[in-house]
This record gives structure tokens, C-alpha cells and sequence, in this order.
């Protein structure tokens, strides 16, 4: 049980940071079958440039800190690009 | 402000609230809108007027999940609400998440502060980094709501597409004839219209002239005129020359015996800085127009009657300088106001007109109005 708990809040984090990065970052949903690890390089420079927006600290990895900030109500316009 | 930086072409807008949320009474989302759009009435010549039926530009609505854009809402929390950049049909509407609970404090969501920054983006205004901005876009349920203001990141953004409010900041009015004239707005297509610099910026050119300068965008017929203030406000007006150094991403600015160093929208740490440190001699004290050529990485001062070479490599003037601007450019007569390299040639502009000069056959080839470059 703890191992399934475990992989199944990584996958709700990485359900959440993919959701997030595609809708406000531009991630593209094409990159869909390489973005479930959350360490690919088009997750990680786009948790980049998200958190450098977002005015955290650049560390390219799902800290708290990040985290509590993505789950934080905000406005659904994109940071990047715009609706298409 | 969005890719393309789309804006209303008119300073006067409709609005209309389509519809209401349950949550609050009617005169409380009213009045709420209302304080949304004041905030940036007050600081634009933007002013609203409300609709109560048909198409307004800007169509203010509640909806839950799906409601027809594509971009469905997501219950409770999260997204909140959106809206699209200026335009036509559902550009420029604004669309409230009804799954939100929306309040006149901050017991919920706050109606006047998500209004505020979703208005943001239907006249124009993208999401900020600042986090002290109202565009920034993170919902704040801590606001002051007693001390609300635009950050001067919403001002600038604002005022970069559509100027200052008339009276902002609040100015005595004084009768036309005694405002300086470098206050009024220059005439784009006067003849005898003469530029303070000229400069490129990333694709673009600059065309300065007091307090304001046009941006020409090679994929833009129409020139667009802002004030300097508006994009780099610790900038100087009836400034005396502009370059840019491609290679370095960095536009110098000069005016008087001090120069600026600006790349985009920043102003560089460390300016301004005197322009001897360049290699002038003291006598010196302004210089007129510069230009930067990047094939040669050279940099020409002209003042006067002559003219300077700087080294970008050896960041250093070089010697043998100053030469007469008569002698290595025949037929441009001083004193040069400033200068542009485009096309192979370069541009010397000297009051209202603008002498086009080959510097294979060293020659003046043509000899033009200096607003020619302004689609008159």
C-alpha cells in the first residue's frame, strides 16, 4: 500500500504540473509521451521558466514551494503565448 | 501586452454585463465593474460607457465548466476567470468562473480585483512577473483592499499601448499657448518635422523627438508614437543622440555630457556614465549623432564640423580622430542631428531634411524629407 500511495500522489503531481505547464507554459501537448517523467528536458525548462515568471526560486524540480504556488486559484489566461 | 500587442484603435468602449452570478446582488457586481474600469480610466484616455443589450466590445459574463470558448472553467478554485486581448466577437470579453464563490471583500473571491486584472487583459495587458502587479497571475487574497493601486508595471504596460490620461499626473490645466511645445504631441507628417535621434532597436527603429519618439516596425506600414516616459521613465527627453549595438542587445542613449544603456525595456545598472570615459576630450560637451556600423564594429560621433571613430573591439576611440565630416562625407552638411544605416547606405538627417549617403561612391545619392521614413 505505502508504494502504491506513493506512486499515486507522483502521478497526481505530475497530472497537476502537466496540466498547469501546457495550459499557462506552452508545453506542448505533443510532448505528451515523454513529459510523464517529470525529469525530460522540455518538463524541466518549462518548470524553469515557469517559476522564474511566477518569481520563485529556479530549481527546475517540483519543490513545495512551487507546488503550493500552482495550486494557488489564479487567472486562466496564459503566461505565455495566448488562447489559440 | 500580448504577442502582436493587440489594442483598440479608439479610446471610447462599451461594455455590458451579460449576466449575473447568485452570489452577490446585482448593484454590487455593478458598482463592481465599475471601480474595475476606473482603475484604468484614471490612468489612460480610455474612458467606458455601459451597454444593456446587443454587441459591446467588451461582454462581461458568468459561466460554470464548457461555455463556449473552449477554455471551460474548472469548478471551484483554480482558474477563476479569463479574458481575451482586444478585438472583435470574444475578443475583448471577460469571462467569471460562477463554481467561484465571488464576494465584495476577501471572505471569497474578490470580485473587483479579478474584474480589475481580467479588464487588464481585454484592453490589452498580458500576465506580469512583478509579483506586486495586479496583472501578475496568481489570485492575492490578501490585497488591501483599502489601499488598492496599479503597480507602476501595470501603468507602464497600460500607458505603453494607449498614453498617460490627459491630466495624469494631475497637472493644473494651463491655456494651450503657454504649454511648452515640447509637452504637445509632434505632428507626424509636418515638413519641416526634425528628430532629436534616431536609433535601431531589435528589428525596429526610433525615431526621438522630445518627450516622445515613433516606433517603425519593418512589418508595419504605420508608424506608432509613445512617449519616451512610458517605456524607460528615468530616461531624459530632447535627448542628442542613439545608437544600438546589435551584438550586445544594447541601444546607447546620450544627452549632454552623460550617456544611458538600454536593452528592451531596462535601463542597465551603472548609467548613466559621462561620455569622456569614452575617450572625448574635455572640450567636448555634447556630441549630436552617432551610429554604430556592425559590420566594421565601429561607432561614429559626430559634433560639430567633425566627426569620431570608436573601436567596439578595443572598446577604445581611435587615433587620428576627430576628421572633418566634409572631408570623409562629401556633401553632408554639419550640423548632423542623427543618423541611420540601413540598406547599404547611411542617412544623415539635418533639420527637416535627410541627405542619403553611399559610402562605396562616397557620395550623397539622394537628399529627402526627414520624415520620409514615417509612411507621410
Amino acid at each position: 500500500y505505502p508504494l502504491d500511495r506513493a506512486a499515486r500522489d507522483e502521478d497526481a503531481r505530475m497530472d497537476l504540473v502537466q496540466q498547469y505547464l501546457e495550459n499557462y507554459y506552452n508545453l506542448k501537448k505533443d510532448a505528451k509521451q515523454f513529459v510523464r517523467r517529470k525529469d525530460s528536458s522540455p518538463v524541466v525548462k518549462k518548470i524553469q521558466e515557469m517559476q522564474k515568471f511566477l518569481g520563485l526560486e529556479v530549481t527546475g524540480k517540483l519543490d513545495s514551494d512551487t507546488l503550493e504556488v500552482m495550486r494557488k486559484p489564479r487567472c486562466g489566461v496564459p503566461d505565455v503565448g495566448h488562447f489559440n | 501586452t500580448f504577442p502582436g500587442m493587440p489594442k483598440w484603435r479608439k479610446t471610447h468602449l462599451t461594455y455590458r454585463i451579460v449576466n449575473y452570478t447568485l452570489d452577490l446582488p446585482k448593484d454590487a457586481v455593478d458598482s463592481a465593474i465599475e471601480k474595475a474600469l476606473k482603475v484604468w480610466e484614471e490612468v489612460t484616455p480610455l474612458t467606458f460607457s455601459r451597454l444593456y443589450e446587443g454587441e459591446a466590445d467588451i461582454m462581461i459574463s458568468f459561466a460554470v465548466r464548457e461555455h463556449g470558448d473552449f477554455y471551460p472553467f474548472d469548478g471551484p478554485g483554480k482558474v477563476l476567470a479569463h479574458a481575451y486581448a482586444p478585438g472583435p466577437g470574444i475578443n475583448g470579453d471577460a469571462h467569471f468562473d460562477d463554481d467561484e464563490q465571488w464576494t465584495k471583500d476577501t471572505t471569497g473571491t474578490n470580485l473587483f480585483l479579478v474584474a480589475a486584472h481580467e479588464l487588464g487583459h481585454t484592453l490589452g495587458l498580458f500576465h506580469s512577473d512583478n509579483t506586486e502587479a495586479l496583472m501578475y497571475p496568481v489570485y492575492n487574497p490578501l490585497t488591501d483592499l483599502t489601499r488598492f493601486h496599479l503597480s507602476q508595471d501595470d501603468v507602464n504596460g497600460i500607458q505603453s499601448l494607449y498614453g498617460p490620461h490627459p491630466g495624469y499626473p494631475e497637472k493644473p490645466l494651463v491655456p494651450k499657448e503657454t504649454v511648452p511645445p515640447e509637452t504637445e504631441t509632434p505632428a507626424t507628417c509636418d515638413s519641416a518635422l526634425s528628430f532629436d535621434a534616431i536609433s535601431t532597436l531589435r528589428g525596429e527603429i526610433l525615431f526621438f523627438k522630445d518627450r516622445h519618439f515613433w516606433r517603425k516596425s519593418l512589418r508595419k506600414l504605420e508608424p506608432e508614437l509613445y512617449l519616451i516616459s512610458s517605456f524607460w521613465p528615468s530616461l531624459p527627453s530632447g535627448m542628442d543622440a542613439a545608437y544600438e549595438v546589435t551584438s550586445k542587445d544594447l541601444v546607447f542613449i546620450f544627452k549632454g555630457n552623460q550617456f544611458w544603456a538600454i536593452r528592451g525595456n531596462e535601463v542597465q545598472a551603472g548609467y548613466p556614465r559621462g561620455i569622456h570615459t569614452l575617450g572625448f576630450p574635455p572640450t567636448v560637451r555634447k556630441i549630436d549623432a552617432a551610429i554604430s556600423d556592425k559590420e566594421k564594429k565601429k561607432t561614429y560621433f559626430f559634433v560639430e564640423d567633425k566627426y569620431w571613430r570608436f573601436d567596439e573591439n578595443s572598446q577604445s576611440m581611435e587615433q587620428g580622430f576627430p576628421r572633418l565630416i566634409a572631408d570623409d562625407f562629401p556633401g553632408v552638411k554639419p550640423k548632423v542631428d542623427a543618423v541611420l544605416q540601413a540598406f547599404g547606405f547611411f542617412y544623415f538627417f539635418s533639420g527637416s531634411s535627410q541627405f542619403e549617403f553611399d559610402p562605396n561612391a562616397r557620395m550623397v545619392t539622394n537628399i529627402l524629407k526627414s520624415n520620409s521614413w514615417l509612411h507621410c
